[in-house]
This record gives structure tokens, sequence and C-alpha cells, in this order.
């Protein structure tokens, strides 16, 4: 499978500051680096990571600068609301099937790919991939924006600190330290943003989801089973008759391989 | 190593499990931790051709093969913990992340994580405050030898303790918990470093996730069965 990440060429900008919808940003109106509110991004990241990086705001790790920082409880929840903006490549032929996949987003998410409007439910901790096989130009470019919202409940911060300040991030599924602790002053965006990976793959009809391995071990392991489950998915509208295969290699000094 | 090819016939737009007839090794190399072993790794390939397509997708992963066990240990009150049979002192680091604005990467992970090991450091437990780690995060501690005790998102000063007492029940979508946790077992739960899942931190998740971790985590009837039953050994001397 065919993984590509997108992890280079991404804009952001405030969404109280962009006066167009994501569809409008992904077919009429594409932002450019140039045109304010917009501003290089760092993705994976948090919308924090964005604003240190090109100086918004002071580094949070220094002196006192978290101080200068307006916390989310204090400026509202639409002020940590970010866009985030890239456009890519997606070459397929006959029967291949693209997915854009987001491994964490936080806390949730609207993607418009190419004036698509596609939803990432809530929760830092979980998994998305989009089918887009429909919505990709084979020809050209397309435009990704992504709307992330942050926590629900991103709380406030007591004046005394204390761990988790007022607790109320955990009532969503996401990281808690973001309040602050007794080692750690409060993250002012609690960690809003595209956290981690954000890829599109390209397979043909069926493609594997989430193999398991397992090993059993016999006569003081000298005996030794390799169990492997895996999900398939059969994309296209016909049967697909499939020869699945399983290799292990080990590699022996110097980068020889046995099969 | 080993090789096995299996055909099958997928029905449209569906979605099905397959499970591969086990694949046997003689005395494979051994994942241990750092200080005890080596961490051989092996890499695994799956992958799938479609006839009148051709290869349609391939998945790899490295593997070790290693057994990590730990219970309650009468004596000492303490969690002892055995890797392939071997007991283990546990010296370990407590872990939040890497960095507060969550600009991860490999290498800052490859650094974090190797400076561990040079400090022969052989477990480190990421507390459940911070993030269950990232792939790139237990990838180095496979290669390094570094075992993983990963904490879900549950703490004692913000679900059910502190003054007032906060959240009481733990977040307020179970199901949304739960959803979470179980993808986040599947992204990992291939890592030889991953040893160890736990609820939370100095504290029990609320009754009906914890139940349904545990239901969900507990070891497939078809392991505690096999490892019980002494299977014939096929012409091996």
């Amino acid at each position: 499978m065919a993984k590509i990440t997108l992890h280079s060429e991404w804009l952001a900008a405030r969404s109280t500051e962009v006066h167009f919808t994501g569809a409008q940003l992904t077919t009429t109106h594409p932002p450019s680096a140039s045109t304010e509110p917009w501003m290089e991004a760092i993705v994976p990241g948090t919308v924090l990571a964005t604003l240190v990086k090109n100086k918004v705001v002071p580094d949070p790790f220094y002196g006192l600068g978290n101080e200068a920082i307006l916390d989310i409880a204090d400026s509202g929840r639409e002020y940590y609301t970010f866009w985030f903006f890239t456009t890519f490549q997606c070459k397929l032929s006959g029967n291949q099937h693209c997915d854009l996949n987001f491994r964490g987003v936080n806390y949730s998410a609207d993607v418009y790919l190419n004036g698509h409007k596609m939803v990432l439910p809530k929760g830092m901790f979980r998994r998305h991939s989009l089918d887009v096989t429909d919505v990709v130009h084979s020809d050209g470019s397309n435009l990704l924006a992504v709307l992330v919202h942050p926590p629900d409940h991103p709380g406030s911060i007591p004046p005394q600190g204390g761990q988790g300040g007022d607790h109320e991030i955990g009532k969503d599924v996401a990281t808690q330290y973001v309040q602050g602790w007794d080692w750690m002053a409060p993250i002012r965006d609690r960690n809003t943003g595209i956290w981690d990976e954000v890829s599109i793959s390209i397979t043909g009809p069926v493609k594997i989801i989430d193999p398991h391995l397992v090993s059993s071990f016999f006569d003081n392991y000298k005996r030794v089973y390799l169990h492997a489950t895996t999900e398939l998915e059969n994309k296209s509208s016909g049967t697909a008759e499939c020869s699945l295969s399983i290799h292990v290699t080990t590699e022996l000094e110097g980068g020889i391989h046995s099969v | 190593e080993q090789l096995q090819t299996q055909n099958l016939s997928i029905p449209p737009t569906s979605r099905v499990q397959y499970t591969f007839p086990e694949l046997f090794f003689y005395k494979p190399n051994l994942w241990w931790p750092n200080g005890m072993g080596k961490q051989s790794l092996y890499n695994v390939i799956i992958n799938i051709d479609v006839k009148g397509y051709g290869e349609s997708d391939s998945w790899s992963h490295h593997f070790g093969f290693r057994k990590i066990e730990s219970n309650i240990d009468g004596a000492t009150g303490g969690r002892l913990f055995k890797v392939n049979g071997e007991p283990i002192f546990i010296r370990g680091g407590n872990w939040i992340l890497s960095d507060g604005l969550l600009r991860l990467s490999k290498k800052r992970y490859q650094t974090d994580i190797k400076f561990h090991a040079d400090m022969n450091f052989n477990m480190i437990r990421c507390w459940a405050g911070g993030l269950t780690e990232r792939p790139e995060f237990y990838h180095y501690c496979d290669y390094y030898g570094i075992l993983v005790w990963q904490e879900f998102w549950i703490t004692g000063d913000v679900d059910g303790r502190g003054i007032p007492v906060s959240n009481p029940n733990g977040p307020l979508d179970h199901d949304l918990f739960l959803f979470c946790a179980r993808d986040t077992v599947k992204l990992l739960r291939n890592h030889p470093s991953l040893a160890l899942w736990v609820g939370g931190n100095e504290q029990t998740p609320p009754d009906d996730i914890n139940k349904a971790l545990k239901n969900d985590l507990k070891l497939h009837p078809y392991f505690r069965h096999a490892e019980e039953k002494e299977k014939p050994v096929g012409g091996l001397s």
C-alpha cells in the first residue's frame, strides 16, 4: 500500500478571522501563505506550536512566556478553533481506492476536500480513515481544509493552580495534563490541533486492516508459533478472488535477509 | 524464516476477519529487554493480491518473539514481571510526553528513548494524564529494549478524588472512552515492548469502563487453551 504522509506545506488561520466557508477554501478561494491571516503551520502539532513558530505568542517554556498567552478559559473555544489547509496530488487508476487518514486530532474536526465536507467525531485518541476515492482529483491538485475544534470542556485554572485545574478536562477523552499539574503550567490551547500523522493511502480493491500478531511458546521457548489475524475489506462491487500471504524475515548480521 | 500463502474469496463491499494457520518456528531469536539480551526483531509482511488486479495492499511490522507475564507477588505485594520466563528487576522512568506543544518527531523519540536505555533503564511508564504514546515511541522502545507500562486516560486528581471530588464517574461519554481505547489497542498491540495496559493513574476507572477494558484485554481463550494443551511434537527431534 502506498502511504503518503502530508507533513509539509500546511497553512493555518484562526477561524474567527477567516471569512470563507470550507467549501470555498477548497474550491474557489484557496488561501496562500502571503495573505493574512494565514501563516505557515506545524502539522503534526498543536495550534500553539504553530503560533509559537510564527512568533505570534512567546515560547511558553521560557521565562514567564506562558503568562503572556491568553488561556482558552478566558478567550473562549473559538479563539483556539483553527483552520489548517494544504494541497496534495493523488493519481488513481482503474480499481484503486484512496483513504485520507488522521492518526490523532484533538478534539474534533470538520474536513473539506475539494468542496466536500466530512466530519471527524470527538475524541483525542482515535484514528480516522475517510474513503475519498470519489472526491479526489486524479489530475491536478487536491485542496484540503480542516477546521479543528478544541476539547468540549477545556476548564479553567484556579488562582492557586493545582493538579488538573478545575478538572473539567476529565469530562472529555483527552490528555489531562494540559490543565496544569504540580510540575507543569497549564497549556493555553489544551493541545488543540492535528496532533498526529496525516496521510493518504492508495490500495487496490481489497484493503488490509489492523493485523494482530501473537506468539505462543512451548518446550522452553524452543517451539514457537506465530498467530496472525487481520481484517480485510473488499471495496469493489464484485467478489474478490485473493491470495493472502505472510512473510517473516529476520535480518542476519550485516543486512543480509533470510526469508 | 517463513512464508505462507492462502487463497480466499471476499464478497463485494464487505469486511471479513481472516486468521492464518499458525506459523511454526524452531528456537527463534527471542526479544529481550535492555540489559537481558538482544532485541531480536523480525519483519512480518502481509500482502494481498487480487486476481485480475495484482497486489492490492501490503502491511509490515517489526515483531519480537517474547512472552511477558506480570502479577502481584504475594511476598512483596509488588508487581513481579517476567520476560521469557525470567524474572526481571524493573528499573523504570516516568514519562509524560516528549513536548508540551506535541511537536513529536522520530528523531526526538529516538533521542529520548536511547537516553533511557543508556541510563540502564528497562521500563518507561506512560502516565495517564499524558498520551497513549505513538507508534514511533514504541518502535524505539522495541529497538532499545525498553518495556512500556501504558496507562489509559484516568487520573486520580481529575477522576474521582481531590477536593471537591472531581468527575466521580470519569468522562461523560463512556462509549467514546472505550472506542478510543479499543482503537488505541489496535494501533499499538503488535509492539514487543508493550508490557502492560493500566486503567489509570492512582485510580481505578469507573466500573463499566474497567470491566470492559479487562474483558477486551484478557488473553484470548485460544492462547490460554493452547498454553495448557501440549501440542503433538510433529517430527521434531
